[in-house]
């Protein structure tokens, strides 16, 4: 089975 | 001061069908080059990025940069008031805490004008990082929301394997399993009815149908959808909006326990 990931991290705060 | 004339209000209209699944609301960041928005969904899963450049719009007018907090329910209830061959233009003074929408049919005997609320929102600004993807799926909209759709009778997920022969994409569950396998097109008459797989290196990831399907809300944008995917990096899943620019999702992979 596998959860799901989530953007955070992936994008920078500006 | 901000204005912005649009002969066929019918795009707003799609742009908002393709957002209001995923967002409540929204900042619409207007400036000289034209409409930005870019925000994540509640659980910061998938994000949403639109651009409209300034050049697609009939008139457009921006002295100060601004930024529209706006209910994407409440547009809707505006927006549906708007028929498909409207004139429509959106005004707002600088610094304002409204912005207005008119409705002119063709023949400019019926205007129509509604004052709408903005609301103050915090959203942050992000930065997208430039990624060089695997692999860049590029296939007929319409098909691609079928694929969602249909797998998604088969369980929560669609693992999406591309390689240079083709892609597929795949479900499974209570009922069983589903395979989708698209070749690359050999030879067809128009363009936007075209496979075409750019491959570096073949990728597997694996994402909630749920998500893909609330993209496929933009399939009437744009005939063409590019798939962009590698390894451990969200999914984008883009659709171009004629001579305006284009509305992207991105979407993070599922992840193996």
């Amino acid at each position: 089975s596998c959860t799901q990931g989530r953007l955070d991290g992936f994008f920078k705060v500006l | 001061m901000f204005e912005a004339r649009l002969v066929q209000c019918s795009m707003l209209k799609k742009v908002l069908e393709a957002i209001k699944e995923l967002l409540n609301e929204a900042t619409f960041d207007c400036s000289d080059a034209g409409i930005q928005l870019q925000a994540m969904d509640n659980s910061h899963v998938s994000l949403v990025s639109l651009n409209l450049r300034s050049d697609g719009f009939d008139k457009y007018r921006c002295d100060r940069n601004l930024s529209m907090g706006i209910n994407l329910a409440s547009m809707t209830k505006i927006m549906k008031c708007a028929g498909n061959d409207d004139v429509l233009t959106i005004k707002a003074q600088d610094n304002a805490d409204n912005v207005m929408f008119m409705f002119e049919s063709q023949n400019q005997e019926k205007v129509s004008d509604y004052d709408m609320k903005l609301i103050n929102l915090d959203q942050e600004h992000l930065g997208i990082p430039e990624t060089d993807y695997s692999c860049i799926i590029k296939m007929p909209s319409g098909e691609f929301a079928r694929i969602c759709r249909d797998l998604s009778q088969f369980g929560e997920s669609v693992v999406i394997s591309c390689t240079k022969e083709g892609v597929k994409f795949s479900a499974a569950g209570d009922v069983g399993a589903a395979n989708i396998k698209l070749a690359q097109t050999a030879n067809v008459d128009k363009e936007e009815e075209a496979v075409t797989i750019e491959m570096q290196e073949p990728v597997t990831l694996t994402f909630a149908c749920r998500y893909l399907n609330s993209f496929t809300k933009a399939t009437a944008l744009s005939p063409q959808v590019q798939l962009s995917m590698s390894a451990d990096v969200p999914l984008v899943v883009e659709y171009k909006i004629g001579d305006f620019g284009h509305i992207r999702y991105y979407l993070a992979p599922k992840i193996e326990e």
